[in-house]
């Protein structure tokens, strides 16, 4: 329950008034000791930042800088110590990723600059800061909020980085097309998968649970959308890079399984509504990988095909592909000398990459485009479990 | 909407790294 005295939401501000001393209690109890998983899970998403703001807003109405100062500098600090203590748990990440970006709209849709007041309420606009200019604070905010997202990429590819071999690779859930093992030996289905063995299902549940993590925080759908993009990016370039060194990942039916694999992710980025987020196009290298295990390589005909069908694979990969592609039944064979050299001169002007590899450490540059909230600041209310007690709605 | 009565002040800020500074001597300097 609220700790203030009940008073009509009229009658609020959106303001909140606290002391200059007790904001280090604030910082504490707000960031340093909030945990995501345990009371933040009931709040509000963004609460943090639209506390924030409006503590901001208060030192505004004041017309104190130095109060306004100290608060966004110790925020700041606040959420860069916490994410230097649980920088590695992609709850805490995702949270402070989400009520950063938040803050930074809330600064923006209150700043009076008209820009981002174009969907604001006339209460909102009443809302606006009234003495100071906080747009540089806004860039150390926009910067901090990248540096936080280069974090949450990097704990994602450590919990993704060692299921992607096992589960686009070396799992087996189409029965019947590979002939490497005796039908009775094979591995039954991903469902029975072995212990300790990740599958194609180990990473669509990761997926899920990052993206149900992403939505409870109340990340921007179109931040969302970036981390996805960079998720599936991930996943297309080391699945890529281990195909390119294993030879026994080069088969016909290998490259049925990817495509699978492949076709598998891409019913997850629909069903979450994710087509457009530009995730499905960063698996192209691997999805043309795959086809280049299945197509006929033999006639000039299909050495023409596969040029025009793998642009988004460099000469070095098409033709490391080609050497080791390996048969595994009577009806395939190998890659004849004259074939890989046939594509090869068929390749010479294209002004390519030497590059065999994919970086799968690249991170897609990222934006926050601006979102403004129709949440109305003087409604918002401090759950006594946050220990603001300190504080008063104004 | 209302109008300003007067421009707002711009308050100069560090940048991220320069504040990342400040906060680590402070904390040095705590006891």
């Amino acid at each position: 329950h609220p700790v203030n005295i009940p008073r009509k939401e009229k009658d609020f501000q959106g303001m909140l008034e606290y002391k200059k001393e007790d904001e280090p209690k604030l910082i504490k109890n707000l960031i340093l000791d909030l945990k995501p998983r345990g009371v933040a899970v009931n709040l509000i998403p963004g609460l943090p930042a639209y506390i924030l703001f409006m503590c901001v807003r208060h030192a505004d109405y004041l017309n104190d800088d130095q109060k306004v100062r100290s608060l966004l500098t110790s925020t700041i600090n606040g959420i860069k110590k916490i994410l230097k203590k649980r920088g590695d748990d992609f709850e805490t990440v995702s949270f402070w990723l989400s009520n950063t970006c938040r803050f930074l709209h809330c600064l923006k849709q209150y700043s009076g600059e008209e820009g981002f007041m174009k969907h604001n309420t006339t209460r909102q606009n009443e809302h606006c800061l009234t003495n100071f200019d906080l747009a540089e604070y806004r860039q150390v905010l926009s910067d901090l909020a990248i540096q936080i997202y280069q974090q949450l990429v990097r704990v994602l590819e450590n919990i993704l980085q060692p299921m992607i071999v096992s589960g686009m690779l070396e799992h087996e859930t189409i029965q019947g097309v590979s002939g490497v093992k005796p039908t009775g030996l094979r591995k039954r289905t991903s469902s029975i998968a072995d212990e300790g063995t990740y599958t194609l299902d180990s990473i669509l549940r990761q997926l899920n649970t990052f993206h149900s993590i992403m939505c409870q925080h109340g990340m921007d759908p179109e931040l969302i959308k970036q981390v996805v993009k960079q998720m599936f990016y991930i996943i297309g370039a080391v699945t890529l890079n281990n195909l390119l060194l294993r030879k026994d990942m080069c088969s016909w039916s290998k490259g049925m399984q990817i495509r699978y694999n492949v076709s598998q992710l891409e019913e997850w980025l629909r069903d979450k509504n994710l087509m457009t987020s530009g995730a499905k196009e960063t698996l192209e290298p691997l999805i043309q990988a795959a086809q280049l295990l299945q197509v006929k390589k033999k006639t000039e005909e299909d050495a023409g095909a596969i040029c025009s069908m793998c642009h988004a694979l460099t000469t070095a990969q098409i033709v490391k592909v080609l050497n080791l592609y390996t048969p595994v039944n009577e009806f395939e064979e190998r890659v004849s000398v004259s074939f890989i050299r046939t594509i090869q001169l068929r390749m010479r002007d294209r002004k390519d990459s030497p590059q065999l590899l994919m970086d799968a450490k690249h991170i897609f540059p990222v934006t926050f485009p601006f979102s403004p909230s129709s949440l109305a600041l003087e409604t918002i209310q401090i759950p006594a479990s946050l220990g603001l007690g300190f504080i008063t709605r104004v | 909407p209302p109008q300003r009565q007067r421009p707002r002040v711009l308050l100069k800020a560090p940048t991220l790294a320069e504040m990342e500074e400040m906060f680590v001597s402070e904390e040095d300097d705590s006891p």
